[in-house]
């Protein structure tokens, strides 16, 4: 695109100004769709890369973790690659005449700016608890999958605060409604940082999903190929054997729903910088994660189901 | 804006499941104001722990009183947050 430089951090508006760009550059690919709005009113656009129809489709989101900065500026990146790689790299190519790519960049926009604007720790929603004096619910705790189990606080002061009930934040409610009423997506795939992970389900439980060997062979294979780039080493699991028992996370919710190449990345911090990663390794982690997330998406396309 | 002057985030590698209880009791004081980057859960794995300054020798001390194994990841957080300021702002003029 023009001068967008994909190797820094940018406000909201700014990356919010880029996806019209990426919209504008790939007239015919690329539209921009409002999914709803933050607790602060702020929309939740969607970038869709379609050519046409209503097909399957494969949804990529990141930032629902507002401080994990290198998640939001990879899937800015990756959404450009995307659009400038249909037509010339076959496998691109071939994923989307098969399929529809939704992209969420910013999937907690509220706190996105507060993380910016007031407390770079920030990591929650910003909606307001009643009955306590702290902000914010753990958007990755509010999903309807084991909601308010182990691995989750019931204290609204904790970083991990589940919330009032399952889908209380209206940020995850305009995800589940937007999954719900698509009806085909059939891989869901949700960027954090860091640690350098790639799990699946699940975490609210440490029984083995139905489809635990399918999808530990397509997470080793996405590993692998990530690793291939820059050494970046990940570790492969099930949610709650890699790290914790975590209850209500995201993609536990998208496995009940059906959606079975249901993954999570914990992005790099090689460096040890943890989540203040600097910029200048923004593109090196966009680089090595698209690999793993286009073999994601490749399995998912050749094993319909 | 809050600011993190002097704030430390310590890798901690606890032992053994009694470590990993008291690590989880530590950041239960919430008078520490402890952030847990990364959560000690399985023994013989790093935890991240952001560590407010006013904190840093208290907890330094019961991990060691434990005998607790930790090092020092960032030796001040602000350090990082003011140069992740300067450059988006750099390039926030570069782009303009």
């Amino acid at each position: 695109s023009g001068n967008f430089n994909f190797a820094a951090y940018h406000t909201l508006e700014e990356i919010s100004q880029e996806m019209d760009n990426i919209v504008a550059e790939h007239p015919g690919l690329v539209t921009k769709v409002n999914i709803g709005q933050s607790f602060e009113k702020r929309p939740m656009n969607v970038l869709k890369f379609s050519t046409g129809g209503d097909k399957p489709a494969i949804w990529l989101d990141a930032g629902i973790h507002a401080r994990e900065w290198v998640t939001q500026a990879t899937a800015l990146w990756t959404a450009n690659k995307i659009a400038s790689d249909y037509g010339s790299d076959p496998s691109i190519t071939s994923i989307l005449d098969t399929m529809d790519i939704f992209l969420l960049p910013v999937t907690n926009p509220d706190g996105y700016v507060f993380s910016q604007t007031k407390n770079r720790m920030w990591r929650k929603t910003r909606s307001k608890v009643s009955g306590s004096v702290c902000v914010g619910v753990d958007p990755n705790r509010n999903w309807d999958a084991g909601f308010g189990g182990p691995g989750a606080s019931n204290n609204p002061c904790s970083d991990s605060y589940h919330g009032p009930r399952a889908n209380s934040e209206v940020e995850v409610k305009s995800i589940v409604d937007f999954i719900k009423s698509h009806g085909r997506i059939k891989a869901f795939i949700t960027l954090h940082s860091y640690s350098q992970l790639l799990m699946f389900p699940y975490g609210y439980t440490c029984a083995k999903s139905d489809n635990f060997d399918e999808l530990n062979e397509v997470a080793q294979k996405a590993a692998r190929s990530l690793t291939g780039l820059h050494g970046t080493k990940y570790k492969v699991g099930a949610i709650c054997s890699v790290i914790y028992q975590a209850s209500g996370s995201t993609i536990d919710w998208t496995y009940s729903q059906g959606i079975k190449y249901s993954f999570t990345f914990e992005l790099r911090d090689t460096g040890r910088y943890g989540f203040l990663l600097p910029a200048s390794q923004i593109i090196p982690t966009a680089q090595e994660t698209w690999l793993a997330l286009r073999t994601i998406m490749e399995h998912t396309l050749n094993h319909p189901y | 804006r809050e600011t993190f002057v002097g704030d430390q985030v310590l890798e901690v590698i606890p032992r053994n499941e009694e470590q990993i209880r008291h690590l989880v009791n530590l950041e239960a004081e919430e008078h520490l104001q402890l952030d847990f980057w990364k959560s000690p859960t399985i023994p013989g794995e790093t935890a991240h722990v952001r560590v407010p300054f006013v904190s840093a020798q208290a907890v330094k001390a019961f991990l060691e009183s434990q005998g607790i194994a930790y090092s020092i990841m960032i030796e001040d957080v602000q350090v990082l947050l003011d140069k992740e300021d300067e450059e988006m702002l750099l390039n926030q003029r570069r782009e303009r």
